[in-house]
């Protein structure tokens, strides 16, 4: 643990919160992509198998319960309780052309070829994409609102605060996850033009992000 | 052969 690793992992927490609150608290999901927070939660139910058969720490295993129950509650939230402010209509991102390849992926390129390493690989892999839905859908209706902006710059920052913690771990115990560290770096470029939107528009005219 | 090192990352 280090401190670009708990940042990171505080910045993770946050976005989700972000997201669920303001579900909640507005009684909407307009705007939000349902189809990527199933994705999110496809990747922490792959990810996190292993609190089955690992114990690593009582941190790392209430983080994982809390993410996965977070997630769940989130698709809860978009597909149950408030699914008459779905924007399915604009939700529309084809999610078999990510998962297709990347399952392909995971099978073809994994550390070892037993089930619960292709689907840490699957998940790896997938949550490198799993944003396009949301970015996609931003992008078709030419705006998003504030919050969902502050959500998707705390997603992105926890990606971008682990490239830090990986390059820290190379230095300091002169080991790196190739497979992990490709598929960040991949993930957070998907970020950089929404990040410069952020800075440029958000945070300086408050309010709505409105694509030119 | 690559050890578990960062499975104890979220």
């Amino acid at each position: 643990m280090n401190v670009f690793r708990l940042a990171g992992d505080v910045s993770h927490l946050v976005a989700i919160i972000i997201l669920l609150l303001k579900i909640w608290r507005s009684k909407s999901c307009a705007g939000i992509s349902g189809k990527s927070q199933v994705l999110f939660a496809l990747v922490f139910t792959t990810r996190y198998l292993d609190l089955f058969t690992v114990f690593i720490s009582v941190y790392n295993t209430v983080m994982k319960v809390v993410f996965l129950a977070l997630s769940y509650a989130t698709v809860y939230l978009i597909y149950m309780r408030f699914r008459n402010s779905y924007n399915s209509e604009n939700d529309t991102f084809r999610v078999e052309f990510l998962l297709v390849p990347v399952i392909g992926l995971s099978f073809l390129e994994n550390y070892a070829f037993t089930p619960l390493e292709i689907l840490w690989t699957f998940s790896i892999f997938l949550e490198a994409v799993a944003i396009m839905p949301q970015l996609f859908m931003i992008t078709k209706t030419g705006e998003a609102e504030s919050i969902t902006t502050h959500y998707l710059f705390f997603l992105g920052l926890y990606r971008a605060l682990y490239i830090a913690n990986w390059v820290w771990r190379y230095h300091t115990e002169s080991f790196y996850d190739l497979i992990a560290i490709v598929s960040g770096v991949v993930q957070t470029i998907f970020f950089c033009d929404f990040f410069y939107l952020y800075f440029t528009r958000v945070l300086r005219g408050r309010g709505k992000m409105t694509l030119p | 052969k690559k050890d578990n090192k960062t499975k104890d990352e979220l």
